[in-house]
């Protein structure tokens, strides 16, 4: 299974619509201080990382949407993914009309329910709780651990 | 219980020796203050960079601290192996040495699964296969500024934005 | 004591802006939850990078954070002017523009007080006026290897070990 | 005021006598991870930052002293400092006879009482409390702090 590519329309620093190709191997992404880098690997987390909110550094659902003036009401990222000869476009949007904000999965096109999203994501095998996900800053947090939190750390993955 | 964590563990713990010693020459292990009640145990760090002796890693550098986690990291990756990798600034203690160590081992990792990582270290980013750049505009909108990407015969391709 | 308080707040807050404008061309400041009752408030920082909101630092990058609190330990040294300064990687987070300002403002700072930094990053260590090369002899003795020491005539003179 | 130099004795990762000469201007120390870099920085805090032990990244005084088989008794480092015309050397050893360890100062090499060095070292007017030293973490703990430790931090300098 790899990433092909994730599209991303006001999400974060990322306005309007942007696509970002990726390939199979070793990506590095370079870029100045502030300039977006990280909101990468949270627009990936944004669809994959259903269970967990707190890794993607915002205190409200509405902070994912790109700000700007006059405030825009969705965000939405698609990763397009490919596993063998089968392709799959998963994306989740944040709608926010005012008085309460929705976030939404549609699975090729298509509203998906949420279980299912998670089966499938499950079916890629991506152990987020296993750290395939390092984010900065993970390599302090870790070093800074007492003895019992790293032993409650390992118990979380047994 | 006891068993599945014990055998977690020692897995992690083997595979975190091994990283450890592919990166710096070095030994590292993990210490299990009881292994007839691990449940309630506190694990320690311990690292012995070559040529020093095995300490617990506070009293190691910063670089060497983040080192040892880092190798600590890649063996919980290695027990439950996934097919995509993100690693953010994971290399921002290290010097060009230990930096270079990192890109080579994920470069190789990159054989098995997708390797995805933010670097602002050349010594990193010499081994990338293929490298993404981004820029804001100047009113905080993120602009992707330039890829290669490395085709089939090795040769790099320079393109501005998406790739044909 | 709550004037004291506030007057060394005012004080602080006001180099910062200076400092954080000095490095990065963009607004911050710091915020107290109450001048009435100053000494059960609380304190935020808010940056504005170039081109972006005000906000707090909270979310902001990971570098761009590092230049705000930099920016305010710097208000602080201001606060009360010490002789000697000594800075060990405080340029780890930052790219290599943002690394340039910072040991600019050093090597202007050190016009007026002896400032001694530790740095990996080249973008730095170009504007010192002495260099202090370290490393270890493989069994965990540190050995110093080398001294560039800017002459009075600006000369870089190349020294191994002690300076004659 | 400026150090002119740091006369090491089996403190940290100096083992034996290691001199390093400083000059007033901008120095930059480099080298590899773990080469000894912070060390540097810890021997001027051991003698000028008598008033914590936390700052110098040690659990016991004991390991101070350079770590060598058969153990080491003794690490000492010593400061010459000068100020306009005048030229101090002050210095600290530790001393570890097995059941005690002690740390001593000694003036322009004569030793020297506790509070003579403190009211020395206040008259060089080096502020520790409002980060005159800013040792390897300080920014990740500030960024980490929230705003009443924020507060705090300021109360303490006032
Ligand atoms: N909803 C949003 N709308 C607009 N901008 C946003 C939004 N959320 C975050 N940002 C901006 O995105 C920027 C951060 O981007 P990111 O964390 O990806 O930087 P980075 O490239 O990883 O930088 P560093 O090298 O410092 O870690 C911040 O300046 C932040 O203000
Ligand atoms: N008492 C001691 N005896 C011998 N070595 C010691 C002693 N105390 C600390 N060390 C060693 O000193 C080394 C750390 O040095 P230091 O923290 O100065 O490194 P550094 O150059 O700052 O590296 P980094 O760039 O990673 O921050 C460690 O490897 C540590 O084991
Ligand atoms: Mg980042
Ligand atoms: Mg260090």
């Amino acid at each position: 299974m790899i990433i092909e590519s994730i599209e991303m329309e006001n999400f974060k620093s990322y306005g309007k619509k942007v696509t970002v190709r990726l390939k199979d191997g070793f990506t590095v992404i370079i870029g100045p201080n502030g300039s977006g880098k990280s909101n990468l690997g949270d627009a990936m987390l944004f669809v994959l990382g259903a269970k967990s909110n707190k890794a993607i550094r915002v205190d409200r659902a509405a902070d994912f949407i790109h700000k700007s003036d006059p405030p825009l009401k969705r965000c939405s990222v698609t990763l397009t993914i490919s596993e063998g000869d089968k392709k799959y476009t998963l994306s989740r949007e944040i709608v926010n009309n005012g008085n309460e904000i929705k976030s939404n999965y549609y699975l090729n096109g298509k509203r998906a329910r949420y279980l299912d999203v998670l089966k499938l994501i499950d079916s890629f095998h991506i152990y987020l709780d296993s750290y395939s996900f390092v984010l900065q800053g993970d390599i302090n947090n870790i070093i800074k651990m007492s003895g019992a939190e790293r032993r409650k750390l390992i118990e979380s993955m047994a | 219980e006891k068993k599945t964590f014990l055998d977690l563990f020692d897995g992690i713990n083997k595979n975190f020796k091994e990283i450890y010693y592919r990166l710096t020459g070095g030994e590292a292990t993990l210490e299990i203050t009881s292994r007839d009640d691990p449940l309630n145990s506190e694990i320690y760090i311990k690292a012995m960079p070559k040529g020093k002796y095995m300490i617990k890693i506070d009293a190691l550098s910063g670089g060497e601290k983040s080192v040892a986690v880092l190798a600590l990291i890649l063996a919980f990756q290695n027990e439950k192996p996934s097919p995509v990798y993100y690693l953010d600034e994971v290399d921002m203690f290290l010097d060009g040495y230990n930096a270079e160590q990192v890109g080579k081992l994920f470069r190789e990792n990159s054989k098995k699964a997708q390797v995805i990582m933010v670097s602002l270290k050349k010594a990193v980013s010499k081994f990338a296969t293929n490298i993404i750049g981004v820029t804001t505009d100047g009113h905080g909108n993120t602009k992707i500024v330039e890829k290669y990407m490395e085709e089939d015969d090795g040769e790099k391709r320079d393109s501005q934005g998406d790739n044909k």
